[in-house]
């Protein structure tokens, strides 16, 4: 069983990994051409 | 025989809850590290092109950062000022270019509406682009498929190639939908 | 705080000031000398008299920096996510092209000192803004504001320019004891973000890649214990909560490219990453263990009547840039340990050895790991070193009927299942690429299976070498060597033992082991 300290980290960490860190918040902003992920069909070219 | 967990009881414990839940035994039997999304023969350093610890793919060249010269950066004076991208403004060469570059993205997805409604078809198995080629009659036809000459482009050359196609309409995508 | 009245109000114009000054076409077309119209303006406020202001003034920029973000971010969702980013990336960025230029501004071009302190205390700054907001939000916490603060000014200190090339490694200095301080242990809502920092490719490249004589791999290392250290209470369990899981599998991806792009960084520091990853956690151990330097070329571990002790490389010494023997504590044991190898008395040395490695009577928690691994690493290390002063190498015969190998009998007979799992795990954790440890190690654990006075410590051994093969690749080539003698060699009887044949499964897996050997 985890101990109480650990309790209370994953807790922390459970709420954080509810909004993870997004590719582009370590991108400079781009205004033009700005990165909008999205599923693409599994059959398109993925790389 | 060790009774307790440190013995073989203790690991043919392990191996037979793989089978019935393999998430219970996720780090004592590990996961196939080759479907990360590194590639990991690369004879290339992967950290360059790392997309980060939750990417599935790497970074794409327009996702990584270089320092070019200024005249190359988008003035600010003028950025607002130029037009918004507009599909159906632009020459196919641009749209595949867009297609084979935003993969995961938006704009793969707006490419692909624009290459559809120019009568490009995408082939889901074969993967490729296809066009009917002016001039070259379809050899056959009926409600399920047809067999005949088209273009499909050719992404490593990045050009049309003329090619002789047996379509099962089933294997066509059909209008791709933007979110 | 007493923050001298009205400093707030000023506080706020400046960066309002600032920000439209940023991303107006003057301030695009020269940013310098916008800058320099602005510090003239902080200098008219008096901002920059004192310390104390700069600091107050940093502060309270950051917190007003951060609480925009917190009011942005619940829009940051859908199709709406980029727009709302942009709008909190508009402000964000601005306060880091401030302080990336005060920083590279100032003191003399040339004086490093002022532009690190500075660096320093704006880190620090930003680092107890956090952890302050951690205390207060808890689970309502949000990382975006901060991973953003700090990646943008890694990467705007990292630009190409002679001035800032000149402090880099104080840079990387100043960044890894901010996300020491950071470590997810510490502030846990900023785990997944603390990971994406540290394993940002430009960190990782000027960390691992860039730095000359290797000086940034202490610290990347550092930051990876850290790491492993959060991990390791929530991997002891054999089911994964879906966040446990999510931020283990980032740590392979990041492993995975150190493997990679950089194994002999992996090689100098697996003990201290070994010393810290659970037992369980078989394939992440793997993974480290696996790693061999870039110019070595392995040879097949099937080769029928390989000659391991004939290898050109099998007896140089790994480099291992832990201080294992520092953790062999109390000082009192490590001095009668020294006496009992140097003189091999007294005899109770050995029946007190299990005393001064348990620590509870808790099962899981009995035994105290890192000095069992020391232990062994550190009595390995001196039988080499014996062994070699009599100008002889180690093999199955001269590694025996020594002091160094009396303890190792005696623990592997005297400690219980558990203890004895991990006095075997640590012996298992030295089998990596022909190095002199992982030749002397996998001679030891061969001896030890042949000397075995108990079917039980035979079935141990077998055990801990298994588990580590039925995980999903990669297997260190120490491993597969040690593994390969054991069922081959006639000498060791191993398919005589009941263990083996305990169960259909068990069977099969040897079986295909063996069919790989022929």
């Amino acid at each position: 069983p985890l101990q109480k300290e650990h309790q209370c980290q994953f807790q922390m960490m459970e709420s954080a990994y509810y909004h993870m860190p997004h590719p582009a918040d370590s991108e400079r902003v781009r205004h033009y051409l700005p990165r909008t992920p999205c599923q693409t069909p599994v059959y398109y070219h993925q790389t | 025989m060790v009774k307790d967990q440190f013995g073989m009881v203790g690991l043919l414990t392990f191996i037979r809850a793989a089978e019935t839940d393999p998430n219970l035994v996720s780090l004592a039997l590990g996961q196939d590290l080759t479907a990360l999304g590194l590639n990991l023969n690369s004879p290339d350093n992967l950290y360059p092109t790392f997309g980060g610890p939750w990417a599935e793919t790497p970074c794409r060249a327009q996702d990584i950062d270089f320092s070019v010269p200024p005249e190359y950066i988008i003035n600010h004076s003028i950025r607002d000022k130029l037009a918004q991208l507009k599909l159906t403004r632009y020459k196919e060469d641009l749209l595949f270019f867009m297609y084979y570059t935003n993969a995961g993205d938006l704009l793969q997805l707006a490419a692909a509406a624009e290459l559809y409604s120019r009568e490009w078809r995408y082939h889901m198995e074969e993967k490729v682009w296809i066009t009917q080629a002016p001039g070259c009659g379809v050899i056959e036809k009926t409600s399920t498929y047809e067999r005949g000459t088209y273009y499909f482009f050719d992404a490593q050359n990045w050009r049309k190639v003329i090619k002789e196609f047996y379509l099962d309409y089933s294997k066509l995508e059909n209008q791709p939908t933007l979110p | 705080y007493d923050d001298p009245p009205g400093l707030l109000e000023k506080t706020e114009y400046l960066l309002r000031e600032w920000v439209n000054i940023y991303h107006s076409p003057q301030g695009a077309k020269d940013p310098n000398k916008a800058f320099s119209m602005f510090v003239h303006q902080m200098n008219c406020h008096g901002i920059l008299k004192t310390d104390d202001l700069i600091t107050r003034f940093f502060r309270l920029s950051t917190q007003m920096v951060v609480e925009l973000c917190y009011r942005f971010l619940p829009d940051c969702t859908g199709t709406g996510a980029t727009n709302t980013r942009n709008k909190m990336f508009h402000t964000v960025d601005a306060y880091v092209k401030l302080i990336s230029l005060l920083v590279k501004h100032s003191g003399e071009a040339n004086n490093s000192a002022t532009k690190i302190n500075l660096l320093n205390k704006v880190l620090g700054i930003v680092a107890g803004v956090l952890q302050q907001d951690h205390e207060t939000h808890q689970t309502d916490f949000q990382q975006l504001p901060y991973q953003r603060i700090f990646i943008m000014l890694f990467l705007e200190l990292n630009a190409r320019e002679p001035i800032l090339e000149a402090i880099n490694f104080q840079l990387l200095t100043a960044y890894f004891h901010t996300l020491h301080i950071l470590r997810p242990a510490k502030s846990p809502g900023f785990a997944y973000a603390w990971l994406e920092l540290v394993s940002h490719r430009l960190f990782l490249g000027r960390m691992l890649g860039l730095t000359p004589q290797q000086k940034g791999w202490y610290m990347y290392a550092q930051l990876l214990i850290d790491l492993f250290k959060y991990l390791a209470p929530f991997l002891r369990n054999a089911e994964l909560a879906k966040p446990v899981t999510v931020l283990y599998k980032g740590t392979l991806r990041v492993l995975l490219v150190l493997l990679h792009d950089f194994p002999e960084f992996l090689c100098d520091y697996h003990y201290g990453f070994c010393d810290v990853i659970p037992p369980n956690c078989i394939q992440m151990r793997n993974l480290i263990l696996s790693a061999f330097p870039r110019n070595m070329r392995l040879p097949d571990p099937f080769t029928p009547n390989l000659k391991v002790d004939m290898l050109a490389e099998i007896s140089n010494e790994p480099r291992v840039l832990t201080e294992f023997a520092l953790m062999i504590q109390p000082a009192s044991f490590k001095k009668d340990l020294d006496h009992y190898l140097k003189a091999r008395t007294p005899v109770t040395f050995l029946s007190d050895l299990r005393s001064n490695l348990q620590i509870s009577n808790e099962p899981g928690l009995r035994y105290n790991i890192p000095l069992m691994n020391a232990l062994v690493l550190y009595v390995g290390h001196e039988a080499i070193t014996y062994i070699r002063k009599k100008g002889l190498s180690p093999n199955m015969t001269t590694i025996a009927h020594s002091a160094h190998m009396d303890i190792f009998q005696n623990l592997a007979v005297d400690l219980d299942t558990e203890g004895r799992y991990l006095f075997l795990n640590a012996i298992a954790n030295q089998l990596r690429y022909p190095n002199s440890h992982t030749h002397y190690f996998s001679c030891t654990l061969l001896y030890l299976f042949a000397e075995a006075n108990t079917e039980a410590i035979q079935e141990q051994i077998t055990r801990v070498l298994l588990e580590r093969l039925i995980v999903n690749r990669p297997h260190p080539w120490g491993l597969l060597i040690t593994f390969i003698e054991l069922i081959k060699n006639p000498t060791y009887k191993f398919w005589n033992h009941e263990f083996v044949h305990c169960a259909p499964e068990i069977e099969k897996l040897f079986e295909s082991v063996a069919r790989s050997c022929m």
